[in-house]
């Protein structure tokens, strides 16, 4: 599973200010693969600290461990 | 908020496949962050 | 086909990740990051209740080494902030006395200040 093209464009358009600016097929398709590997290294790096937490279920707490040097590699 | 609720299925769909890769659970509350974060992103 | 979910994919989302009013905590929100020097009037509105509001600094004590990474490794802005981190650290416990400016006393030229 990931980002399909068209709920990208449509994230991406969100942010332009001019609403006819086109996203071309490559651009969506790298974007969503961008949002594909910032959520899966979200979610892997939330899963190590439950480990290293010997904890068998990834709570919030969790993810706020992992999320300052998560947003700073990205 | 329909844009974000697809992002969230996206997102949830993505942590699934991570936690039967690591054979680790995500609270409902960890999928709902990591899609805020991946809404601002 | 237009980006958004489709009448089954709605209701697996509404029933395996929707928060609602069963669940303890109803949201999650990222804090609103803004800029003091800028004279920005700080909002600092309370989370609704039931929100989660997502802290970056509750575990600033665990940002003082590099965290495991999966297939992104850290970026060098992320290693200077844990740098920082560890000297943070360093100086805790100091009294009076800054370690950091001993340190570089010696080599200030005033003709490199004024």
């Amino acid at each position: 599973s990931g980002f399909r093209k068209e709920l990208v464009s449509r994230l991406l358009h969100l942010h332009f200010r001019d609403c006819k600016t086109k996203v071309s097929g490559d651009a969506l398709q790298l974007m969503a693969e961008l949002l594909r590997i910032f959520v899966v290294e979200a979610a892997a790096r939330g899963v190590c600290q439950a480990q290293a937490e010997d904890l068998d279920i990834v709570d919030v707490d969790q993810l706020e461990k992992v999320l300052p040097q998560l947003l700073l590699d990205f | 908020q329909r844009l974000k609720a697809a992002v969230h299925y996206t997102v949830g769909c993505l942590c699934m496949e991570v936690a039967l890769e690591k054979q680790v659970q995500f609270s409902k509350q960890t999928i709902a962050a990591i899609s805020e974060v991946t809404f601002r992103q | 086909k237009d980006g958004l979910l489709s009448e089954e994919e709605f209701n697996l989302w509404d029933r395996l990740y929707r928060l609602g009013d069963s669940d303890t905590v109803k949201g999650v929100a990222l804090p609103e990051s803004h800029f003091p020097s800028l004279q920005e009037d700080i909002v600092t509105k309370e989370p609704a209740t039931g929100i989660r509001q997502l802290s970056l600094s509750e575990w600033s004590v665990w940002q003082d080494h590099p965290l495991p990474t999966h297939q992104v490794d850290h970026s060098d802005r992320c290693q200077h902030f844990i740098s920082i981190i560890q000297m943070i650290e360093g100086m805790r416990h100091e009294e009076d006395e800054c370690s950091y400016e001993l340190k570089l006393k010696p080599f200030l030229h005033m003709e490199d200040v004024s």
